[in-house]
């Protein structure tokens, strides 16, 4: 494993130079030879000293480089293609890693076989990762570590952080994880969603009892596909502005604008 | 629409060859062929189980305006005996972020802290940058690193 300094990035514009180092490329697995994509952003505090932080986006099959461009790392893309700095970037006082996971996702490669998209097999590859990274990058061994991300990483952060538990060959000193809206049990997950659109005014008193009548706890396979859905159930929920108002909704950020 | 301005700016030559990408490689922010191959687990609730009992900390944020993955379920998994049933050891309060607003509610259970982030939608930084920030940093370095932020 090597460390690869990111070379200039063009296009770059902003008032001050940037006061940081970062790195990105692939790093090979040994177990199956996959290429794990990663960017790693030096802490613009105390590189040498603060903790190393992980970052997941979920999915699955989300990368983590959307997490790094539009919400904590140090370059925001704007229209023209142009970067600036984000002055709220994680990485003011920590040092930052995006991994690109599981293989097939962004720039990491190869696509897997089928079987192997599971979670035991995505935790074991990001562990493996990490042991790889300590190695190109030695100077984080023994460094206070932390899983961060969101999503779906609600069930990659879990199984990661109980196979560090159990495994500790990283070199890494896990403190702690932080996981943001984080998908964690399809059913309690799944059945509350109806329960928000009601709180929050956005189905009526008629088409919350009717939903909550006819679904019973099979809610979530109601929403998400129709697999595991009575047709009472799903009746009741295609009838209701839950499904049909979609277009003019967006249920990831409910007051903000429809990107058009 | 950072998200569409990320796809083109990762895909320009230049920038795959700033960053070592060699090859044809097409950046997509989400492969949906992973997504329908994915065999997704139920539940991480036994994960926690364990981890919990470590002194690995945990902090679960909720950016409230999220539908999807909401916090009434997230604080039902957290506090519910459906759930994992964790003892609240301080209860329902406000946060405030470091220019004095309301930024959130916040609870903390026996190894885990639940936060609310106020008018945040499923990817909290991109909407409360300023918050998100000051929680984590909170979060990493603690009451000190807070007061002085």
């Amino acid at each position: 494993a090597q460390a690869h300094q990111v070379d200039e990035l063009p296009n770059y514009k902003g008032n001050n130079p940037i006061n940081f180092h970062h790195y990105a490329g692939h790093i090979d697995l040994p177990s199956n030879g996959q290429k794990m994509f990663y960017w790693h952003v030096e802490s613009q505090h105390s590189p040498e000293n603060d903790p190393l932080v992980l970052w997941l986006n979920g999915g699955p099959g989300c990368s983590s480089l959307g997490g790094f461009f539009t919400e904590i790392g140090p370059f925001v893309v704007q229209r023209d293609l142009s970067v600036k700095l984000n002055q709220y970037t994680w990485a003011r006082k920590t040092n930052l890693v995006f991994l690109e996971s599981p293989a097939g996702v962004g720039f990491s490669q190869p696509v897997l076989n089928a079987t192997d998209y599971n979670d035991e097999f995505t935790s074991d590859r990001a562990f493996e990762f990490l042991e790889q990274f300590t190695k190109a990058y030695p100077q984080f061994k023994n460094r206070d570590f932390y899983i961060t991300g969101e999503s779906y990483a609600g069930i990659y952060i879990p199984f990661l952080v109980e196979k560090m538990l159990q495994t500790p060959t990283t070199g890494l000193n896990l403190k702690g994880y932080a996981i943001g809206n984080p998908f964690t049990d399809a059913k309690i997950d799944g059945n509350a969603y109806v329960d928000y659109y009601y709180t929050h005014a956005l189905i009526s008193m008629e088409s919350y009892n009717d939903i909550v009548d006819k679904c019973s706890d099979e809610l979530s396979g109601c929403l998400f596909s129709t697999t595991n859905c009575s047709k009472p159930c799903h009746e009741a929920v295609v009838d209701s502005p839950i499904t049909s108002d979609t277009p003019y909704l967006n249920p990831y950020y409910i007051y903000g604008d429809v990107c058009v | 629409c950072t998200d569409r301005f990320t796809q083109d700016y990762l895909n320009l030559p230049q920038v795959k060859s700033a960053i070592h990408v060699e090859g044809k490689l097409t950046w997509t922010d989400c492969n949906s062929m992973i997504a329908e191959r994915y065999n997704r687990t139920s539940s991480a609730l036994p994960k926690y189980k364990g981890n919990l009992q470590t002194n690995v900390s945990a902090l679960i944020y909720s950016g409230d305006a999220d539908a999807v993955v909401n916090f009434i379920g997230t604080e039902r998994w957290i506090g519910s005996t459906e759930g994992l049933g964790l003892k609240v050891k301080s209860k329902w309060s406000p946060w405030y972020g470091p220019d004095k607003q309301l930024a959130g509610y916040s609870q903390t259970y026996a190894g885990l802290t639940f936060k609310t982030v106020k008018g945040a939608g499923h990817m909290v930084p991109a909407i409360r940058p300023l918050h998100a920030l000051y929680m984590f940093e909170c979060f990493v370095y603690g009451q000190d690193a807070c007061d002085s932020f």
